[in-house]
């Protein structure tokens, strides 16, 4: 819901002020791709109602959130490429895609990719935190939405917690991602919790 | 048990 209420922010604050000035294109990307590749399951596994509903919303909302970065006015005029530059298809991509193909558990397609995509989420916020280093001033609305954006990966690691001891429920490659993609998160954190707790706009050093 | 069998995560 977090990871929903994030996407959603990000769609209202783009329609609301026309303008995408501190929002990385590129992190969208790397969620398009992570996207693509894990619920490629869509065609051959069904799991819930819930479950297919939110990996469409997810997949369909993030390629829309591109298409207006990118290619639609007047959003599209306010995207800075030359700020938005992280080289995450050098930097991310294939590390990622040799992490998938060393640790799969089990050599096919489908868990190659799973374990791919999730090794890529797991730094596929750096574009956006990059890029908010670089403008320092950070929006309302953009702190809202990257704070959501981490904070959904904070309370997947409750639920793990939760579940190891429920059900006896083991992910090790969710966990470690889950924790590099936390841990991420901290800086950024303690910076938007200052900002909030002294009622200031959030400025990163 | 398998938690690996079936990703029922997001």
């Amino acid at each position: 819901m977090l990871h929903l209420m994030s996407i959603l922010l990000l769609l209202w604050k783009l329609k609301k002020s026309k303008s995408c000035v501190g929002i990385s294109c590129r992190m969208q990307e790397c969620y398009a791709i992570v996207f693509c590749l894990r619920y490629l399951d869509l065609f051959y596994q069904f799991i819930s109602v819930y479950n297919t509903a939110m990996k469409v919303v997810f997949i369909s909302s993030t390629f829309y959130l591109i298409f207006l970065m990118r290619f639609q006015p007047p959003v599209s005029a306010t995207y800075d490429r030359t700020a938005d530059s992280f080289p995450y298809e050098q930097y991310l991509l294939g590390p990622a895609a040799v992490l998938g193909f060393i640790s799969a558990e089990e050599w096919s397609i489908p868990e190659i990719f799973w374990t791919a995509s999730i090794w890529l989420e797991s730094v596929s916020i750096l574009p956006q935190l990059i890029l908010l280093q670089q403008l320092r001033e950070v929006e309302n609305l953009t702190a809202e939405f990257v704070a959501t954006m981490g904070a959904y990966r904070f309370f997947y690691i409750l639920n793990w917690i939760y579940r190891y001891f429920a059900e006896g429920y083991v992910n090790w490659i969710g966990w470690l991602g889950g924790i590099v993609q936390t841990g991420l998160y901290v800086d950024f954190f303690y910076y938007y919790a200052m900002s909030k707790w002294y009622g200031q706009k959030l400025v990163l050093p | 048990q398998d938690g690996q069998k079936g990703h029922d995560e997001l």
